[in-house]
C-alpha cells in the first residue's frame, strides 16, 4: 500500500542526510496517486495534499530517520481528522415521531438501508414505522413490505397513490395515531439533475419536516460523488450520510470527497445485504482503507 | 519540454483534469498524457488544437479492442446471462434489452434468476408484462441454477429466439457467490453447447476504479463477452471503461440512459469519447 510505496521513495534518499523540498514533493506525488486510485475526487485530493504538505515539510519529517513512516502517520492522522468523528446515531426528537428520510441516486441501497435502520432502532426499543415512498420503481413497495415482514416492523404504503408527498404526510399522521416514535421514509432513487424529482424531495421536506435527511451513497462511487453530494446538499439539505456496500473491495475515497464538500457526518456504513449489516462509521478505519 | 513550446502546462493540466474527473483513472490518464509526447515527436500533434482530437482517437482505440463480430450463426435460443454487483441496473437492463429484441421481431423469454433479494422476481415480472414477454421463475429461495436450467428447457421447448437470464447482484469479492455464478454458467453450458452466447457485465457509470476489480473477478468466474454501462444519463462519465477496454479487452456493447423501456442504446465509442471532453 501507500506505506510500502513511501518506504521505497525514501529508501532511495537514505544516506543523503537532510530531505529536500523535492523529496517531499516525490512523497506527495505518491500520496496523490494513492488517493486518486482510491477514487478521492481529484480536486479534493489536491486540497488535501496542499494541507498535509505544510505538516510534511516540518522539522519532524526533515530530521526523521524514518521519513516514510512519518509521512504515512501524518497522512493517516489528517485523513482521519477530516473524515470526522463517530456520530453514529439518529438524533431522536423530544417531540415524536422522529422523521428520517433516505435519499440518493438509483441503486445506492436506500430501501435495504431503511430496513436496516428500522431493525437497529427496534433493537434500541423504538417503535419504527417504515414508509414506502417509492411509487415509481417496479415492485418497490413490495420490496419494503417484504423487509418489514422479515423484521416484524410495520410498513406504511398507499398502493394507489401517485403522490409521495401525500404518502409521507399520511404516514406521519399514522405514526402519531399508532404511537410509532420513528418514521423512516424510503424515497425513489433519482438523479440530482432531475429538477422535478428534486422538487418532489423538497416538497416532502416542507410537508413533514424530517429531523434527519440521510444521503445514501454507494462506496464504489467515483469522481461524481462530489457533484452528487453537493447538489443534494445545496438543493435539499443533508443531515448525515450512509455509505453502503463497504463489504466489497472499493477503497471508498468517495467518503472523503463527500465529507469535504458537504461537511456532514458519515453516520453509518452498510456492510452486507442482510438487515443486520449496518455498522457505525469509524473514520480511522476508513482512512486506512482509502490509503490502501 | 521541447515541442511543448506552444502547448502550455496549464493547458495540459486542464486536459489531465478532464480525464481524471471522468473516472479514467490515474494510471490510464498518465498513459494518455505520455502518449501526447509520442504524438508531438511523431508530428501527429502540431498545435494545441490537435491535442483533444488526438486523445479522443487514443481513447477510441482502447474502446474498440475486441469488439465482437455480430454472430448471426447461433442456433436458437441465443442465451444471454446478465451479471454484476448490487444495484447497477441488471434487472432494468434486461427489461430494456428484452424489448429491443422483441421489437426486432424475435421471440424473447426472461428468467428470474435472482431468487434471493426481496421482490426481485416481482420486479422482473412487471418488466415482463410491460414488454409483453414471459418470465420463467421459481419460488424465492430456490436454487438460481435450477431456475436457469428450467429457463433453458423452456426456451428450447418453445423455440424462442432469445433467452435473457437475470441474476442476483453480488459483490465480486464474495467467493461463495462467485462459485454460485460459476455453477449457473456450467448448468447453462451443459444444456446448450456454446451457451451462454453472451455474458453481459453490467457496470454503473457512477462507479470509480473499483469497476476494474469487478471486471477482472467477474471475468475470472465466467467468460464475460461485453459490458453494459448504465446511468449515463447522470453526470458521471463512466471513464473507467477505457481502462477496462484497454487493459482487459472487454468491449462496451450497450449504454443505459434512463429508467424507461427505450433508454438503452448501442455503445458508440466516438460519441463516448466526445462526451468525455464535452
Ligand atoms: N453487499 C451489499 N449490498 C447491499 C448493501 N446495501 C444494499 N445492498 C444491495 O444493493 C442492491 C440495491 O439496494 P436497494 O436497497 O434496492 O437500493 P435503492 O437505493 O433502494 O435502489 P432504488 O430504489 O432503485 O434507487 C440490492 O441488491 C441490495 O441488496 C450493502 O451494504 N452491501
Ligand atoms: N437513471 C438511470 N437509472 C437506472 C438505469 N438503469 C437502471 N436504473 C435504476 O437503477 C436502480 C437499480 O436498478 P435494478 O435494475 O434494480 O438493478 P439491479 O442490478 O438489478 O439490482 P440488484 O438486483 O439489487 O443487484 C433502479 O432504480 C433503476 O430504475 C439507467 O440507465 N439510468
Ligand atoms: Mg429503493
Ligand atoms: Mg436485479
Amino acid at each position: 500500500g501507500l506505506a510500502d510505496k513511501l518506504q521505497q521513495t525514501f529508501k532511495k534518499l537514505r544516506g543523503r542526510g537532510k530531505l529536500s523540498e523535492n523529496d517531499i514533493n516525490d512523497a506527495m506525488r505518491e500520496v496523490r496517486v494513492a488517493l486518486l486510485e482510491a477514487d478521492v475526487n481529484f480536486k479534493v485530493a489536491k486540497d488535501f495534499i496542499a494541507q498535509i504538505k505544510s505538516r510534511a515539510t516540518g522539522q519532524e519529517i526533515l530530521q526523521s530517520l524514518t521519513p516514510g513512516q512519518h509521512v504515512v502517520k501524518i497522512v493517516n492522522e489528517e485523513l482521519t481528522a477530516l473524515l470526522g468523528g463517530t456520530q453514529s446515531r439518529i438524533t431522536i426528537s423530544s417531540r415524536p415521531p422522529t422523521v428520517v428520510m433516505l435519499v440518493g441516486l438509483q441503486g445506492a441501497g436506500k430501501t435495504t438501508t431503511a430496513g436496516k435502520l428500522a431493525s437497529l432502532l427496534k433493537k434500541q426499543n423504538k417503535r419504527p414505522l417504515l414508509v414506502a415512498g417509492d411509487i415509481y420503481r417496479p415492485a418497490a413497495i413490495k420490496q419494503l413490505q417484504v423487509l418489514g415482514e422479515q423484521l416484524q416492523i410495520p410498513v406504511f404504503a398507499k398502493e394507489d397513490s401517485r403522490d409521495p408527498v401525500a404518502i409521507a404526510k399520511a404516514a406521519v399522521e399514522h405514526a402519531i395515531s399508532y404511537a410509532n416514535d420513528v418514521v423512516i421514509i424510503d424515497t425513489a432513487g433519482r438523479l440530482h439533475i432531475n429538477e422535478t424529482l428534486m422538487q418532489e424531495l423538497k416538497s416532502i421536506k416542507q410537508t413533514v419536516k424530517p429531523h434527519e435527511i440521510m444521503l445514501v451513497v454507494d462506496a464504489m462511487t467515483g469522481q461524481d460523488a462530489v457533484t452528487v453530494a453537493d447538489s443534494f446538499n445545496q438543493e435539499l439539505g443533508i443531515d448525515g450520510i450512509i455509505l453502503t456496500k463497504l463489504d466489497g473491495d472499493a477503497r471508498g475515497g468517495a467518503a472523503l470527497s463527500i465529507k469535504a464538500v458537504t461537511g456532514r457526518p458519515i453516520k453509518f456504513v452498510g456492510m452486507g445485504e442482510k438487515l443486520d449489516a449496518l455498522e457505525p462509521f469509524h473514520p480511522d478505519r476508513m482512512a486506512s482503507r482509502i490509503l490502501g | 519540454i521541447s515541442g511543448y513550446a506552444t502547448i502550455d502546462s496549464e493547458f495540459l493540466e486542464d486536459l489531465e483534469a478532464v480525464l481524471l474527473s471522468a473516472d479514467i483513472g490515474i494510471q490510464t490518464t498518465n498513459k494518455l498524457m505520455a502518449s501526447i509526447n509520442t504524438g508531438i515527436r511523431a508530428k501527429e500533434i502540431r498545435n494545441p488544437d490537435e491535442l483533444r482530437p488526438y486523445l479522443k482517437t487514443k481513447i477510441e482505440e482502447m474502446l474498440l479492442k475486441n469488439v465482437p463480430e455480430v454472430d448471426v450463426s447461433t442456433e436458437p435460443p441465443r442465451v444471454v446471462l446478465v451479471i454484476g454487483v448490487n444495484g447497477v441496473g441488471k434487472t432494468t437492463t434486461i427489461g430494456k434489452l428484452g424489448n429491443f429484441y422483441r421489437e426486432k421481431g424475435e421471440t424473447v423469454l426472461l428468467a428470474a434468476g435472482d431468487t434471493f433479494r426481496a421482490a426481485a422476481i416481482e420486479q422482473l415480472e412487471i418488466w415482463g408484462k410491460r414488454i409483453g414477454v414471459d418470465v420463467i421463475k421459481q419460488a424465492t429461495g430456490s436454487d438460481p441454477a435450477a431456475v436457469a436450467f428450467d429457463a433453458v428447457q423452456a426456451a428450447k421447448a418453445r423455440k424462442v429466439d432469445t433467452l435473457i437470464i437475470d441474476t442476483a447482484g453480488r459483490l465480486h469479492t464474495k467467493t461463495n457467490l462467485m462459485e454460485e455464478l460459476k455453477k449457473i454458467n456450467r448448468v447453462i453450458s451443459r444444456e446448450i453447447p456454446g451457451a451462454p452466447h453472451e455474458i453481459l457485465l453490467v457496470l454503473d457509470a457512477t462507479t470509480g476504479q473499483n469497476a476494474i476489480s469487478q471486471a477482472k473477478l467477474f471475468s475470472a468466474a465466467a467468460p464475460v463477452t461485453g459490458v453494459v454501462l448504465t446511468k449515463l444519463d447522470g453526470t458521471a462519465k463512466g471513464g473507467v471503461v477505457v481502462s477496462i477496454g484497454g487493459e482487459l479487452g472487454l468491449p462496451v456493447l450497450w449504454i443505459g440512459v434512463g429508467e424507461g423501456i427505450t433508454d438503452l442504446r448501442p455503445f458508440d465509442p466516438r460519441e463516448f469519447a466526445d462526451a468525455l471532453f464535452g
